[in-house]
């Protein structure tokens, strides 16, 4: 479904040329969950922002699904990245003076009739364990509930793919485990696709897949 | 050093109240390692705000070596705050357009001449594996790096108390045991106090003592 071609990306700045993706060969199947792990400043979000178009490849290819990405216009793009992708960002991206169910029912405003939204949006936030702070704003809850307001507005569209940056990082072990479930139960029953990045082996090993990276390259892909 | 007695803090929204710290006994003396988890959502940032002069308890008493904080101006207490404390924010608070260098030379701004000013500012970016991302800004690293600057900062001014809210929630584990390494060296050199928040219990064991609240309350409270 998601094929990388000898992909890299290079960021130039004033004070230096940072190689953050270093010639990637990635391809990754339709229902897998596969976890990225590897040091900080290694390239996972740089990954993440290109496997979700957010971002465009220095040179190499991206396919999904047989199609060039970079064969895309803009717009093309941004259409392609709302109907496949759903993204826990790693700074979640909440917007500021939004509440909680305001912000996951957001991604479905070109979708469905207003009742239907608000419905799912409250089931979404219930999932993770908010639905007594659904109209709560981003700077009256804690870290890790931010977090899953992130993580409920990416379940909310029912993507094809969920692009998840450290989704359990603010969490404690007990919710970032009900977090794994709920992944674990969108692969195994939804067939969808989940991507996840995290520093957390134990998180990791919720995946059927490990892939490791170290300075912008694959140095292991392991089946756990 | 650090007395709490009889704690609380009460917010309220148009849509609930909620006891964020439920009537917390806390004493802390000086040069301690001190761990604090708990569930997401349990009190931990509101208890750091209080004891780093952040926010008022809505009751309770607040002794700093005997000096009721409730009884300080707004400017006293942010001096006080200034000279005693070093942040490390959950959400980093680097600001927008500076660089790793110039965020981390901020807090001596006041303390030191120019030069040296910059010495220790990139020997504390040095001591925590950035010295070649110093002229970089947060927009121009990884989550991770950026968690690392504001660890940094926290740093250079030699405070007296470290105040650490899931400083390796972005990092990986090898990266998150060299800043361990760095605050107990901190605590066993120097005779800081370092009060960190995490929810990994392989990182709360680098302290000496781990607190742990549930709903605003603190459940228990070991040596390790
Ligand atoms: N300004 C506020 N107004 C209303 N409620 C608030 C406010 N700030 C925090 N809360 C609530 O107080 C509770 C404790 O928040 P706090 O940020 O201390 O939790 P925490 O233990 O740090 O959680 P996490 O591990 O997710 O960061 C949460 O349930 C949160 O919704
Ligand atoms: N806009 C940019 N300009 C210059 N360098 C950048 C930019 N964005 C990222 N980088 C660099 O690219 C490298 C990879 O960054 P990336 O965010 O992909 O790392 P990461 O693996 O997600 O790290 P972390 O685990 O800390 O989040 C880093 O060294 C970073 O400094
Ligand atoms: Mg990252
Ligand atoms: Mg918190």
């Amino acid at each position: 479904m998601i094929e990388l071609k000898n992909l890299t990306k290079i960021y130039k700045t004033d004070a230096e040329t940072v190689n953050a993706l270093n010639s990637i060969d990635l391809d990754i199947s339709s229902g897998q969950f596969l976890s990225i792990m590897g040091q900080s400043g290694s390239g996972k979000t740089t990954l993440m922002n290109i496997l979700g178009c957010l971002d465009n490849p220095s040179s190499g290819k991206y396919l999904i699904n047989g199609l060039d990405v970079s064969s895309l216009s803009d717009d093309q793009r941004a259409r392609l990245r709302g109907e496949l992708f759903g993204f826990v960002f790693q700074s979640y991206n909440l917007i500021p003076r939004m509440s909680a169910l305001e912000q996951v029912e957001l991604p479905l405003m070109y979708q469905i009739e207003n009742k239907d939204r608000k419905l799912k949006a409250a089931q979404a936030l219930e999932s993770v364990g908010l639905v007594d702070r659904m109209h709560f704003n981003p700077n009256q809850l804690s870290g890790g509930q931010q977090q899953r307001v992130a993580i409920a507005r990416s379940l909310v569209v029912n993507p094809q793919v969920i692009l998840a940056d450290e989704p359990t990082g603010a969490l404690d072990s007990n919710t970032g485990e009900e977090i794994m479930a709920i992944f674990r139960e969108l692969v195994e029953i939804k067939g969808i696709t989940v991507i996840l990045v995290t520093h957390e082996l134990h998180i990791a090993e919720f995946a059927s897949r490990v892939i490791t990276l170290k300075d912008g390259l694959i140095i292991s892909d392991k089946k756990v």
